[in-house]
């Protein structure tokens, strides 16, 4: 009967779909998108498969370029540190010749921290020091020799609120520095906790009145948070979710798979 | 914001007598958008929007306010009761020194809160002390030493790798000196994972706290109250505390915690430096989670 689309049996699969979605922070303006697409495909392959056609839809991005420089920027504690060392480590099991630059010159033992992460997975790293200026951090180690040779060079920035406009400015300083230095070679990245609500939607949107974030990193997803939120961030904004954060080891990012994040997703 | 949109849909007539069922619903519906918004829990959203209704059908709108005024009204005051209602105050000891831990999810402000909370008491004329129990996070202790030392707040650092080692070493060191309250920071973990939270149960067994601060960011959306509850059922959590409401989230996850655990919101964290940490003042939490 549901599969015909009418009666008391439809509305209540509707109805149990919606709550599972709003329970995972698809949020309430995504969640009827999505159900009103999927309505469509629904009479012919069920509810079920019609959301998943639809989430997959949304969540498959187009990434054009992997560029050589990779700065991380995002609000405070949402894993940008951890994502940088992992990355680091990604890269070097690939083989590639990897530079990390410290501009976190703000933060209690920032740089030990990021230090650390590059001892355990043998990263070169030129961390600023505390108190120095971020871009400056940025414009020396990308004019190293050591950033010269790398593959990839990953930038580890403070943690900063969406709203606090002179932070906002400081990340925008520094990316245009980095632009400065290496041409059409940025790719700003924003992490995001999974377990982050409708507020995402806010950090996204201001951070790209800033800069403009080429990737998405979504961290701690090995909790039970469902990250419902890249949904509505898809949704929204045309910004590919690149690599998920699964766990606090050097191994526990993995890059985005659509297919994963929804069979995960889903019930 | 909502107060805008429930004017729109029930008028702009003041004193019109009592609220009709479909004015109600109208406003129901309304309200459970901008509570989801808020990223309050959906259960949560629904027990609340079930028992605001009923108020809502009885109640007799002021001579002075619009229907809309008057609804936002009871929601407000809902909201405030459910949220408030508890003492802000930290739990004093029996007798000697206070102990306090906490705890909480990865990155949520724990290690911050410490100093913060360490700073306010000294401000009172207390002496604390405050001691980083995670071994986990790369130069976790030196962080804690560094806020702790830019506070002028007394941080101790015992030798050793074992969290419960470590716990050990703060509480006797403590017992033995002249500070009579004692911060005990933990490492970040996930409320899923059954070792971590063993090991801080078997950490509370030992240090037997005064109090136990569940450290919470205010843009969690709807996994809040997982966290509180896997940290409350075992005996994990006594109160709470909301970080960067300095942010412009909503902070729904405030009400779902309370609602859920009935445990207080005693302190909000509004800023990065030591200093910015308030008392949760339940009436500004309604309004922030209203819009
Ligand atoms: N479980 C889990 N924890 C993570 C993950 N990513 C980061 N963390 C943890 O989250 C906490 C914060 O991570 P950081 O890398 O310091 O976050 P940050 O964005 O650099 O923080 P700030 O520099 O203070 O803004 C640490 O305890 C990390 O170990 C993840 O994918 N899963
Ligand atoms: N804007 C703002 N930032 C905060 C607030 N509280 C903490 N932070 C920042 O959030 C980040 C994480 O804080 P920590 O104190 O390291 O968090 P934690 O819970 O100890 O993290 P782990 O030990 O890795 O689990 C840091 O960048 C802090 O400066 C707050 O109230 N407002
Ligand atoms: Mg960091
Ligand atoms: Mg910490």
């Amino acid at each position: 009967a549901t599969v015909f689309g009418g009666g008391a049996e439809a509305a209540r699969e509707l109805e149990l779909m919606e709550e599972y979605l709003l329970l995972a922070d698809v949020g309430p303006v995504a969640t009827a998108k999505i159900l009103a697409a999927a309505a469509e495909n629904r009479r012919t392959v069920g509810l079920l498969p019609a959301v998943r056609n639809e989430l997959l839809r949304l969540l498959s991005f187009n990434v054009r370029d992997d560029k050589k420089v990779k700065i991380f920027a995002g609000v405070n504690g949402t894993g940008k540190t951890t994502t940088v060392g992992k990355l680091a480590h990604f890269f070097r099991q690939q083989g590639k010749n990897v530079f990390v630059i410290g501009a976190d010159t703000f933060r209690a033992a920032a740089d030990q921290q990021l230090e650390e992460w590059c001892r355990r997975t043998n990263t070169p790293v030129f961390a600023g020091k505390p108190g120095s200026d971020p871009a400056s951090v940025v414009f020396d180690g990308l004019h190293s020799n050591l950033a010269r040779t790398a593959d990839y060079v990953l930038c580890d920035t403070a943690g900063r609120l969406h709203v606090n406009k002179n932070l906002m400015q400081e990340l925008a300083k520094l990316v245009r520095v980095a632009g400065k230095a290496c041409p059409d070679q940025i790719d700003v990245f924003l992490t995001l906790d999974a377990g982050t609500g409708q507020n995402a939607l806010a950090q996204v949107d201001m951070f790209s009145q800033w800069v403009q974030p080429t990737g998405l990193v979504l961290t701690k997803l090995d909790g039970t948070a469902k990250g419902g939120i890249a949904v509505a961030l898809a949704q929204k904004f045309s910004i590919p979710i690149r690599y998920v954060g699964l766990g606090e080891g050097p191994d526990d990012l993995v890059p985005f798979s659509p297919e994963a994040y929804v069979d995960a997703l889903l019930p | 914001g909502l107060s805008q949109r429930l004017q729109e849909i029930l008028g702009k007539l003041r004193g019109r007598g009592r609220l009709s069922q479909a004015d109600v619903q109208a406003a129901m519906r309304e309200i459970k958008l901008a509570l989801l918004e808020a990223d309050v829990n959906y259960k949560v959203v629904k027990d609340f929007v079930a028992g605001l209704q009923e108020k809502c059908l009885g109640a007799e709108i002021l001579t002075s306010l619009t229907p809309g005024q008057q609804v936002i009204k009871i929601v407000r005051d809902e909201l405030t009761a459910l949220l408030g209602g508890a003492a802000s105050a930290l739990a004093e000891a029996d007798r000697g020194g206070a102990v306090y831990m906490l705890v909480g999810l990865q990155g949520a402000g724990k290690t911050t809160t410490a100093v913060k909370l360490a700073k306010r008491l000294q401000a009172k004329g207390k002496k604390p002390l405050v001691v980083s129990l995670d071994t986990h996070r790369p130069a976790a202790r030196e962080q804690l030493a560094i806020v702790a030392e830019a506070a002028g707040i007394a941080c101790h650092r015992p030798q050793g790798e074992e969290p419960l080692a470590l716990a050990r070493q703060a509480v006797d060191f403590f017992a033995q000196s002249d500070y009579d309250v004692l911060f005990l920071d933990t490492a970040g973990r996930m409320h899923l994972d059954d070792a971590l939270m063993e090991e801080l149960e078997a950490v509370k067994a030992l240090v037997k706290p005064t109090e136990i601060l569940l450290v919470l960011d205010a843009m969690t959306g709807q996994d809040a109250v997982n966290v509180a509850e896997g940290f409350s059922r075992r005996g994990l959590a006594d109160s709470i505390v909301l970080t960067k409401l300095d942010s412009d989230t909503r902070g729904g996850a405030a009400l779902s915690v309370r609602a859920v655990t009935g445990k207080p919101i005693k302190f909000v964290g509004v800023g990065e430096k030591s200093a910015q940490l308030e008392v949760f003042h339940p009436e500004r939490m309604a309004s922030q989670i209203l819009g």
